[in-house]
Parts: structure tokens; sequence; C-alpha cells
């Protein structure tokens, strides 16, 4: 583990966190994406199958539970909870799930690095997770004023996926036999994903305006 | 032993 992978994830976390503190304290989860929050349960859930067969170590074990669990109370929260689920915004995030499910799945069936029900799954995650963020930044781009905190989830999730690119390198540069090419080109592809959105967030932060996305 | 290391990521 290096310092970049242990930043990313620390990010990763934080970024779920403020999210459960923001809709926790605000009672409130406009802005946020049922669509993206349950992709992300999809890719945690295919990615996690290692977890009854595959012991790698107690962080990996329990920041996987963290995932898992810290995931499914936001939706929970955004379907079930009695105040929360009122405000969730259903007529605009109408991003259609077939769209990034089922190209990701068909992609794992064809390019894996072996046939079988666990890699083609744990592929699938790899895929569907650089695309889940599609319909939040959708739902961003049609809200007018987007609060702090959703700005601030979305950044803390793409500066995740930069921190991931540099553990890569240097794990490139470190460990001699240190391979993964799937998983690179998704995570580059991932992060491409979120240039625009940094573009717009960095300019509103330096000009000291709120933060919205032109149409 | 590789196949691990190479799913050690998040």
């Amino acid at each position: 583990m290096n310092i970049f992978r242990l930043a990313g994830d620390m990010t990763h976390l934080l970024s779920i966190i403020v999210l459960l503190l923001k809709m926790n304290a605000t009672r409130s989860c406009r802005g946020v994406s049922l669509k993206t929050q349950e992709l992300y349960a999809v890719v945690f859930v295919c990615r996690y199958l290692d977890l009854f067969t595959n012991f790698i170590s107690l962080y990996n074990t329990v920041m996987k539970l963290i995932f898992l669990a810290s995931t499914f109370t936001i939706i929970y929260w955004m379907r079930f909870h009695k105040v929360i689920r009122v405000t969730y915004d259903r007529e605009q995030d109408t991003f259609r799930y077939q769209f990034l499910v089922l190209p990701c799945l068909v992609l794992a069936m064809v390019l894996n690095s072996e046939f079988t029900v666990m890699e083609v799954l744990w592929t699938f995650s790899i895929y569907l997770e650089a695309v889940a963020i599609l319909p939040q930044l959708v739902l961003l781009q049609r809200t007018n004023n987007i609060d702090n905190l959703t700005g601030n989830y979305v950044f803390l999730l793409g500066s995740y996926r930069a921190l991931y690119i540099l553990n890569w390198i240097y794990r490139f540069m470190t460990e001699p036999n240190y391979r993964q090419y799937l998983v690179w080109i998704s995570g580059i592809v991932q992060t491409i994903v979120y240039i625009d959105f940094f573009y717009y967030y960095i300019k509103s932060w330096r000009n000291n305006e709120k933060l919205s996305l032109p149409a | 032993k590789e196949e691990a290391e190479e799913k050690d990521e998040l």
C-alpha cells in the first residue's frame, strides 16, 4: 500500500461520509442521484464477492464492508426514509440503467482475463464503476443551484479516481510484475468523465460563486 | 498469490 492508494481510499471514504452527513443533517437528498447510488451498490456487490473466497487484509475487508453498508444506507434513506425520500428529484433523475449496465455486461463477457462467473462479474464492476457517475452528473447539470455538499461529494469522488491513477503509476514503477490493463483503461476513462465537472468546480471556487454546470 | 495481489484494490 502506497500513499496515493491510501489517500485515494480515504478520499473515497470521505466522499461517502460527506454525502451521509449532508443527508442526515439537512434531511434532504436534493441533487443526489439515486441511480448513481444504486449503480455503485451493484458495483460493490459484484466486485466484493471475493469477501467470501479470498482474505486480503483486515484493512481491505473492513473498507469493503464500509463501502457496502454506507451505499446501502444512502439508498435506503432515499427510497424509504420518511422525510428524505420526499426530497428526491425523481423527475430529474431519469438516466436509464440499461444504457450503462448492458454495454458493461457485454464488454465484461468479451473482454476479461478469465471467463468465470467471479471474474466476469469483477470485470463488469470495473467497467460499470467507470460510468456510474453519469446519472449524477446529468442530474447536477439539471439542478440550478448545486449545494456545496453535493458539489464536494462529486469533487471528492473525482479526486479519489485521480489519486488511484497516481497509485498505479507508483506501483508500475516499484512492483516488477504489476500490470492490469483493463483496470487502468477503465480508470482513465472514469477520470476523464470528471474533467468537465472539475473545470466548473474550480472555476466557481476561484470566483467565489455558487457552482452551476452549463446545460 | 499473483491473482490476490491484482485484486487488492477497492
